[in-house]
């Protein structure tokens, strides 16, 4: 049985450059799974982004040093599938009656479609959103998943002009992301836009009843004498019974110093 | 020391929003920017059990007490800030981000925000062109007492006022940069350090986002009146 609450995925990722691999999503999530971090197959850094993933296995120089960005071909020059990339992992869960798991995405740049044993979810575009899919159904019987995400750069990566200039051609400007990896006057491009996988990756493990996004309100009276906490939540009832529910709210005081509540 | 229970049915594959009666405090710890007071945070934690099946989801966060207010100063021109009641001198420093490869973990983060809290600022400011900063950078800046001015995805230079000049209608879906944006809105809203957000960098949104962010973002009516009641 899963316990209630979220599990990062941080670990044991693999990538490998989408022309490289011949495989679909379906394959590499059922008959074909990568073994291990042998060519076309490296080491991935999640989150983080595709050049930080081929920096870090040394394919690419790290183009924080010297003249090194030069040497890194630009998605302008390289077409968008160059930096199109597979990444791939595998997770223990297995759920006891009436528990439901969400696979959660805190950002991906730009769009991406998941794998997961053999299922397809296409996810939306924009690099400042989440995703959050309900895999309840789709999780493998035996426990063991495999799951594989194609992620595809912005749609407008931009061309950096010769004269460079804030924020290159522009073009970066029609998608929903994060404007300076065309280069500024402060900073050369970013040679892969910042595609990625670039935020967290969890499971969130619940009962029939799931609490979404709560939010949490101050307002004061008598010079801040007079205080009063408002609480709203979103819940969703995923089971096919009315749920009987106590909806707790609990206030500690900060844990002071080194002094731990009990 | 609070605590609160409420009962609540909930139909078969329905999605509520649920409200808990407001909860008092006499004189809370408040949370101050850095180098005005203490950044006291609270554990709130929410958690919902279901009958015949036990704890279903929990929810937890540090929350901190204060009120943050602005305006413009009508013999300046520029922006004040309260917090608390108490007007803030604004050291500001401008952020882009901590990695241009987005290796970004709770230890860089927290090497980041504690570096500019011990350089005396109080504000960060994080630019239109770079991310809407992670729940991470906002929880050091709760704990290190540095407010935040976050913007949207817009810049002068690429959003119409740049040399040549492009997308003066900003990105192509404007439906997509709203559900950007309500998203992040919606992760970010409880932190204590979260001051301001902003269209974008010197450059206004185009209207209809504009006009949406104003809507969306405006002080909810019920803390519209100031008399306690």
């Amino acid at each position: 049985m899963a316990e209630i609450g979220k599990t990062v995925l941080n670990s044991g990722w693999l990538a490998a450059r989408s022309t490289d691999v011949d495989l679909t999503g379906v394959q590499l999530t059922t008959t074909h799974p990568p073994s291990g971090p042998s060519s076309p197959w490296m080491t991935a850094f999640v989150p983080g982004t595709v050049l930080a993933t081929l920096v870090e296995n040394q394919v690419l120089p790290d183009p924080f040093y010297g003249l090194e960005n030069k040497s890194i071909i630009d998605i302008a020059d390289s077409g968008r599938e160059h930096y199109t990339f597979w990444f791939f992992t595998k997770f223990q869960c297995k759920l006891a009656v009436n528990q439901h798991v969400d696979l959660n995405f805190r950002g991906i740049n730009y769009s991406a479609e998941v794998y997961l044993n053999g299922y397809k979810k296409v996810l939306g575009k924009g690099m400042f959103r989440r995703h959050s899919l309900d895999v309840t159904d789709i999780l493998s019987p035996n426990g063991q998943n495999l799951l594989a995400v194609i992620v595809h750069p912005p749609d407008h990566p931009g061309k950096i002009p010769s004269s460079g200039g804030q924020g290159g051609d522009h073009e970066i400007g029609k998608d929903v992301a994060a404007q300076y990896v065309e280069g500024w006057d402060w900073m050369t491009p970013i040679r892969d836009r910042n595609t990625g996988i670039w935020d967290e990756v969890s499971l969130s493990t619940t009962g029939p009843v799931k609490i979404m996004d709560p939010h949490l309100v101050s307002s004061f009276f008598d010079d801040y004498k007079r205080a009063y906490l408002h609480a709203t939540v979103e819940l969703e009832n995923r089971s096919g019974w009315v749920a009987e529910c106590s909806l707790s709210i609990q206030v500690e005081t900060e844990v002071e110093d080194n002094i731990c509540l009990v | 020391e609070h605590l609160q229970t409420q009962q609540l049915s909930i139909p078969p594959g329905a999605r509520v929003q649920y409200s808990f009666p407001e909860i008092f405090f006499y004189k809370p710890n408040l949370w101050w920017p850095n180098g005005m007071g203490k950044q006291s945070l609270y554990n709130v934690t929410i958690d919902v059990d279901v009958k015949g099946y036990g704890e279903s989801d929990m929810w937890n966060h540090l929350f901190g007490f204060r009120k943050i207010e602005n305006y413009i100063d009508s013999a300046t021109g520029g922006r004040l800030f309260k917090v608390n009641g108490e007007p803030v001198f604004i050291r500001g420093g401008n952020w882009i981000l901590s990695d241009g490869l987005l290796r970004l973990s709770k230890k860089r983060y927290q090497t980041d925000i504690k570096f500019h809290a011990d350089m005396n600022f109080n504000m960060m400011r994080c630019w239109g062109g770079g991310l809407a900063e992670r729940p991470e950078f906002y929880h050091y800046c709760d704990v290190y007492g540095l407010l935040v001015w976050q913007e949207f995805w817009i810049t002068g230079d690429v959003d119409g006022r740049g040399d040549p000049i492009s997308n003066p209608n900003g990105p192509l879906d404007h439906d997509l940069f709203m559900l950007c944006a309500r998203d992040t809105v919606k992760l970010l809203r409880n932190h204590a350090s979260l001051a301001l957000w902003v269209g974008g960098n010197e450059q206004t949104p185009p209207d209809d986002i504009n006009a949406a962010l104003k809507h969306d973002l405006r002080l909810h009516p019920q803390f519209e009146n100031g008399n306690g009641n």
